[in-house]
């Protein structure tokens, strides 16, 4: 058993760990911290301290892992369940311990038959008997079932003088249910009478903590496998080197040929050309421009447009037309 | 860094998890003296270096240049630390893990 803070937390204690609080030092049980912090993360940070400082191998192997419990109400009881499927194959389980708090609660007190002897007599109420034992119960079962699960260990627990954290070992519970792949496990704290689990906050729910030794650790690249989340390749969820296919690139392919009339500089109505004679002649500018504002012609296709295009500007370069005013500006300047 | 030694050592390099995108999921450490080696490994080599035999040879080989071709040996880690992670994992539970060969103590020539 291990004395600790009792601490309001929320459930994102995690997110707490990554704020970098630095964890408020466990005076004895009475202190609540104002930065709540649960337990099971108090006790990570212990574990990493203590490697960090003087490279004590956690548990002997090289990994913990930890599990928060997710309470469910199952008549009337509280059920803490742990999904343990986030271990790796090549971790080999050491010891696995579970972490809860309990505190000593007694049945209802009974009343005494109170005989009314003298008028002020007050009824008088048996003594508290002893505390009630409560047991421990564990089940396991795999994802997908929605029994109960296998049985797979219960023990009786002494009643504690006062509320504190417990750990008893369940690495036999563990390693069984994971050799049968049934990583889900449930665990009650049972006491036969109505479950106080109701009003437990979750800052003292229990956890488990798994020590093991990761055999890939050793491998090269092995900080890669838990600590590199993003792949350059899994942005577009492509092969490597394979070109993005076009259904799944989301970006709009936009075609080369314009498909719509584009706004070009040419002026209207260059299309029309007097009838070609048998050489070519240069146009004079009025022959060409009869008036100076010409109603807009319907445009022919691009390709006509520059096949046209391109012969009148072979025929002669287009002088601009402008009114006679404007010329005379022109000329002046 | 211009004042380095030339010849192959370690050099000093702090890693902070925040510069590769690894600090939304690592709670501790946030940076690291991660180190790394640099520097020549040229004919004839000083002890410091601590040329493995084969580096030795490949060293002369190179030097006396009757095999075109050969580079120099490597200046690689020799020595290195384990580092402690405290992390998220994807179920967001918190996981302590000893990583090897993550920082550099001592460099040669391999």
């Amino acid at each position: 058993s291990h004395m600790a803070p009792a601490r309001s937390s929320s459930p994102e204690a995690s997110e707490n760990l990554l704020g970098h609080k630095d964890p408020p030092h466990s005076q004895g049980n009475t202190a609540s911290a104002p930065e709540a912090q649960d337990m099971l993360s108090v006790h990570m940070l212990r574990l990493y301290e203590k490697y960090s400082r003087r490279g004590a191998r956690p548990g002997g192997g090289n990994t913990v892992r930890s599990f928060r419990a997710r309470l469910e109400m199952i008549d009337q009881k509280a059920m803490y369940f742990f999904n343990l499927t986030s271990m790796q194959d090549s971790e080999m389980i050491l010891t696995a311990t579970f972490h809860f708090y309990s505190e000593p609660w007694w049945p209802r007190a009974r009343e005494a038959p109170c005989k009314q002897r003298a008028k002020n007599a007050s009824c008088r109420l048996l003594p508290p008997g002893l505390p009630t034992r409560q047991h421990l119960v564990f089940h396991s079962l795999s994802q997908n079932t929605a029994t109960h699960g296998l049985l797979r260990g219960a023990m009786a627990l002494t009643p504690p003088p006062k509320g504190l954290w417990q750990a008893k070992d369940i690495s036999p519970i563990v390693k069984a249910a994971r050799r049968d792949g049934e990583l889900l496990l449930s665990a009650q704290l049972e006491s036969g009478e109505k479950d106080p689990e109701v009003s437990r906050p979750n800052h003292q729910a229990p956890y488990i903590l798994i020590y093991a030794n990761d055999l890939a650790i050793s491998e090269p690249n092995s900080v890669a496998v838990t600590l590199q989340r993003y792949d350059p390749f899994q942005a577009g969820d492509t092969e490597p080197g394979a070109a993005p296919n076009s259904s799944v690139d989301p970006r709009v392919r936009r075609a080369t040929q314009a498909t719509g009339p584009l706004q070009d500089n040419e002026l209207p109505g260059l299309d029309e050309r007097p009838a070609h004679t048998s050489h070519t002649q240069h146009y004079h500018k009025h022959e060409l421009w009869p008036s100076p504002f010409r109603a807009l012609k319907p445009r022919v296709g691009r390709k006509d447009r520059r096949k046209k295009g391109q012969d009148v500007f072979l025929a002669s370069s287009q002088v601009l037309n402008f009114d006679e005013q404007t010329m005379q500006k022109a000329r002046r300047k | 860094q211009w004042d380095e030694p030339r010849v192959c050592s370690r050099r000093y390099l702090k890693v902070d998890f925040a510069d590769i995108g690894w600090n939304e999921w690592i709670i501790s450490p946030k940076s690291f003296d991660a180190y790394y080696c640099a520097g020549a490994c040229e004919f004839p080599m000083p002890k410091i270096v601590r040329p493995s035999n084969h580096a030795t040879i490949q060293s002369i080989v190179r030097a006396v240049g009757i095999i075109p071709g050969i580079p120099e040996p490597c200046c690689v880690p020799d020595k290195m630390n384990s580092l402690g992670v405290l992390f998220l994992d994807e179920n967001r539970n918190v996981v302590l893990k000893v990583y090897p060969n993550m920082s550099v103590e001592t460099c040669a020539c391999r």
